[in-house]
């Protein structure tokens, strides 16, 4: 079972094209592995993207570089998961 | 008598989605639970068909769960479907719409990919077909259908998550809800549930122009947006998916209006907190007692606008 400690997941909120074409690069990066829940398009829209343990700080850099929001939606993806499990296990019993 | 005790309120695994088909069948004789096809991995692709009778009617599709990870479409789907059974005979509007229509509704239309999600990764968004000369598994089957195929917003790597496939129609799973498309011939609506981030679409995806029903789908779509948002105040964005959200070759309204099928949606569900494909069991009925006044005003306006 493939677990996901550590894994973030953040909103990257960019304000102008060429950040849009900056993350557009990023995405390009396979070796970062990232999963992006909403892909980069117009400034307008949020991108959420997924970031294996490994990738967050150079994807954290990457986005600090070049001055671009972001925030944390989700700190450790596993918790979110394991709360899940459990609710399905109660569920069950239930 | 019912009560096998489904909860659907709760995420529950393709063997007890499926029993629970099973059982709505059973329980009302005017849903019949029929096979179209069957996945990569040999499952049966399950369609629940909704009709009082006649012969070939008009006719309205209903999907879930194509990109496996967002759970809350295949249970909302399955509330959907009790909902639409129950209110037939008791509510004025399903009751006049199963009277001249008949709705099919496939609950999941990724089976290989929903097994993955619960054995093997939650994450998992494609389906789990081999494609030969890759270590890697899967087409985004959202971007494998015959519109705009291999376009701006497609992968052509198989080891990425939008990954458009080989070819055109190459994912079972699409091609047997083309061919029944197709074979049927008389849809007349075709709406696809997927979730996050609160959006309600129409064509195209795979080019930034407006579609020649633009004026009325724009209409319809804020209509059936509004109607969502009076439960509980969700907010949905309406408009093309190309300019929406983005650009996104081979998607499945595009082939369906390119098909005929004016009345052409994707739905993206809600997310009003900060979950995403792991929205907490406790969102499904919110969810989907807010989504279903939306596919009601769209059905509807479909019933009263035969083309």
């Amino acid at each position: 079972l493939e677990t996901f400690v550590g894994h973030q997941v953040l909103r990257v909120r960019t304000s102008n094209e060429e950040q849009v074409k900056q993350l557009q690069l990023l995405e390009s990066l396979e070796h970062l592995q990232l999963d992006f829940w909403i892909n980069p398009s117009a400034s307008a829209v949020p991108v959420d993207v997924r970031i294996p343990a490994a990738s967050v700080q150079s994807v954290k850099a990457f986005l600090e570089s070049h001055g671009i929001e972001y925030s944390i939606l989700i700190e450790d993806l596993q918790d979110v998961l394991d709360q899940e499990k459990q609710d399905m296990a109660r569920a069950a019993q239930r | 008598q019912r009560g096998t005790g489904f909860d659907f309120g709760t995420y529950h695994t393709l063997e007890d989605i499926y029993a629970e088909l099973d059982h709505l069948a059973s329980e009302y004789s005017f849903v019949e639970k029929i096979q179209i096809g069957q996945s990569y991995e040999k499952r049966p692709l399950y369609v629940l068909k909704f009709s009082t009778g006649g012969s070939n009617r008009p006719a309205i599709w209903l999907d879930a769960g194509i990109h496996s990870r967002e759970w809350v479409t295949q249970a909302s789907a399955l509330w959907i479907a009790n909902k639409i059974a129950s209110d037939y005979g008791t509510d004025a509007s399903v009751t006049s719409l199963l009277d001249h229509m008949d709705l099919f509704l496939l609950p999941v239309a990724n089976p290989d990919g929903f097994v993955y999600t619960h054995t093997s990764n939650r994450m998992w968004r494609k389906t789990r077909s081999k494609i030969p000369g890759s270590v890697c598994y899967g087409v985004d089957p959202n971007r494998n259908w015959d519109a705009g195929f291999g376009g701006p917003g497609a992968s052509k790597n198989p080891c990425s998550d939008s990954y458009h496939g080989p070819s055109a129609n190459s994912e079972v799973e699409v091609r047997s809800v083309v061919d029944f498309i197709k074979s049927h011939g008389n849809f007349k609506a075709f709406l696809t549930l997927h979730s996050y981030s609160q959006l309600l679409m129409y064509p195209y995806g795979y080019k930034c122009t407006r579609p020649a029903d633009y004026a009325e789908l724009e209409s319809l779509g804020r209509s059936a947006a509004n109607a969502i948002k009076s439960l509980y105040g969700t907010t949905f964005q309406v408009g093309p998916i190309c300019t929406t959200i983005y650009m996104a070759g081979g998607t499945t309204i595009d082939w369906t209006y390119a098909n005929g099928v004016k009345y052409s949606f994707s739905l993206e569900l809600r997310d009003t907190g900060r979950y995403a494909f792991l929205l907490p069991s406790s969102h499904i009925l919110p969810t989907a007692t807010e989504t279903w006044p939306a596919l009601l005003d769209i059905m509807v306006h479909v019933l009263e606008h035969p083309y």
